[in-house]
């Protein structure tokens, strides 16, 4: 699964 | 995107904007930590190198640029300007860089989400933001006169990452599969580095007195 949720976060 | 996280980036925003109103305006950087400066910019040009390879919106954008470009204009400020360097309290901000970045560095090779250089790098940036103020709250408790905009600037990065951590509280409920414990962990490591000085600034302001440190 590809996890990008936390790359939102600046 | 969330009240709080919002929130936690407009308070970061107001912060980098008073540190440049204070060094812009008034021509000085008493009190400031080129250290912790230095230790941003690493911070955000680590930390946004998906900059040009990944589109998230235009706000992460835009904010990305001002992160970056403030940053990086503060530390010439202090290192370059004629007049703000003159006021730089060189022998006060003795914090030697290298003991931070070293151990962030190794801690992200060991300790990260994926091997990768970018997330690495992602997990260096998230280590380092953690202790980078490190020198700055040193500095001001070897500073005796802690000016207004200096306080106001340290009292505002710190309520930015306690706003953070409701923010990740909010997402975790809201969102499914939202959980991150090295963001969690280094982000409530840097915010427990401003309880003292949290504890302090509120004093001072209910007593209405100067904001002062104890040695």
């Amino acid at each position: 699964e590809e996890d990008d949720d936390a790359h939102d976060e600046l | 995107m969330n009240i709080f996280r919002f929130a936690g980036d407009m308070t970061h925003l107001a912060s980098v904007l008073v540190l440049l109103l204070k060094i812009h305006t008034i021509k000085s950087c008493a009190g400031i930590s080129l250290k912790t400066q230095e230790l941003y910019a690493l911070v955000f040009a680590t930390r946004y190198l998906d900059l040009f390879t990944d589109y998230i919106s235009l706000y992460n954008t835009l904010m990305k640029l001002i992160f970056l470009g403030s940053s990086f204009s503060i530390v010439w400020y202090i290192r370059y300007h004629k007049i703000v360097r003159r006021s730089y309290d060189k022998d006060q901000d003795t914090f030697r860089h290298y003991f931070l970045v070293l151990p962030c560095l190794l801690l992200a090779l060991l300790i990260n989400e994926k091997f990768t250089f970018r997330e690495v790098m992602w997990t260096f940036s998230l280590y380092l933001e953690a202790v980078a103020i490190l020198p700055q709250l040193v500095l001001l408790q070897r500073t005796r006169n802690i000016d207004n905009l200096t306080g106001q600037y340290v009292f505002l990065l710190g309520a930015y990452r306690a706003l953070y951590i409701l923010n990740w509280i909010y997402r975790y409920f809201t969102e499914p599969h939202y959980v991150h414990w090295i963001t969690w962990i280094s982000g409530l490591v840097q915010t427990l580095l401003y309880a003292d000085f949290f504890y302090y600034y509120f004093q001072s302001w209910k007593n209405n007195v100067k904001l002062e440190l104890p040695a």
